[in-house]
């Protein structure tokens, strides 16, 4: 775009590196240090024999936990508290999810098929008393084809904030604003993939990656509601107050 | 009726 100078899409690219690296909850050598920590057996069977609701709980937690970061992210990004309060909320409440999601494959191990969760690396069967086999087995997926991509974290923080300023929510108020901040983010997105030499068609194949993440948030949004419709009073009264905000 | 997003939102980043 003519209107956006070199100079500002560098400027845009490292505010957003530095609102990522200082939100992002855990440091790659952080993960890379604790990647040998593996759960032992006895403690899979111990996470599967929690009764349902426990387990619900304690990923509830675990995803508002990170959800904190993702707020503390989207304030940092240069023109998104400039947005009206209506639109914070939308782009938060429709993509936090999403970017905690795309944040995901940097705590992923794809050799051993595991993520990093309450203090150790867990596989899939970690997470079977949740009764969403369905929905885990496609966020592992999302996680290792992201991982496939190999990111940097540079291009992650953007990928990120892409993500995030959404432009096609329903229910923002002003929804040019939005459009010119993703397209600014984009823009940069695209300045630092040319700048890192990757290869061209990286940015379709991160496109196609928002109907992905799109599709598990509203996977996750109707098993929540399959698990609110049996267990009501759980989720009243058991769950984060923020994550009942963002999903109820 | 987004209380804590809200009162998220308005903490000054630390």
């Amino acid at each position: 775009s003519p209107t956006v100078s070199m100079a500002e899409l560098d400027h845009q690219a490292q505010i957003i590196s530095k609102s990522h690296l200082e939100t992002c909850q855990y440091l790659r050598e952080e993960l890379q240090q604790m990647s040998w920590q593996n759960f032992l057996q006895d403690e899979v069977e111990s996470y599967q024999s929690k009764p349902r609701e426990v387990m619900w709980q304690l990923c509830a937690v675990k995803i508002t936990e990170a959800i904190q970061y993702v707020v503390e992210f989207a304030k940092r990004i240069d023109g998104f508290m400039d947005l009206c309060q209506n639109d914070q909320i939308v782009l938060l409440k429709a993509g936090s999810l999403e970017v905690v999601f795309v944040r995901m494959c940097r705590m992923f191990d794809s050799q051993n098929n595991t993520v990093y969760f309450d203090g150790k690396f867990a596989g899939p069967d970690v997470f079977k008393a949740l009764g969403c086999d369905d929905l885990i087995t496609s966020v592992f997926d999302f996680a290792k084809s992201m991982c496939s991509l190999h990111l940097s974290e540079d291009e992650l923080a953007l990928f990120s904030a892409f993500v995030l300023l959404s432009a096609d929510r329903s229910w923002l108020q002003e929804k040019l604003q939005v459009e010119k901040l993703q397209q600014k983010t984009q823009l940069a997105l695209q300045h630092v993939l040319q700048k890192n030499q990757r290869e061209d068609g990286l940015l379709n194949k991160l496109r196609c990656k928002v109907s992905a993440l799109r599709s598990l948030c509203s996977r996750h949004t109707e098993k929540l509601s399959a698990f609110r419709a049996v267990y009501p009073d759980i989720v009243g009264t058991h769950f984060p107050p923020l994550y009942k905000e963002l999903f109820g | 009726k987004h209380k804590i997003l809200h009162q998220l939102l308005q903490n000054s980043t630390s």
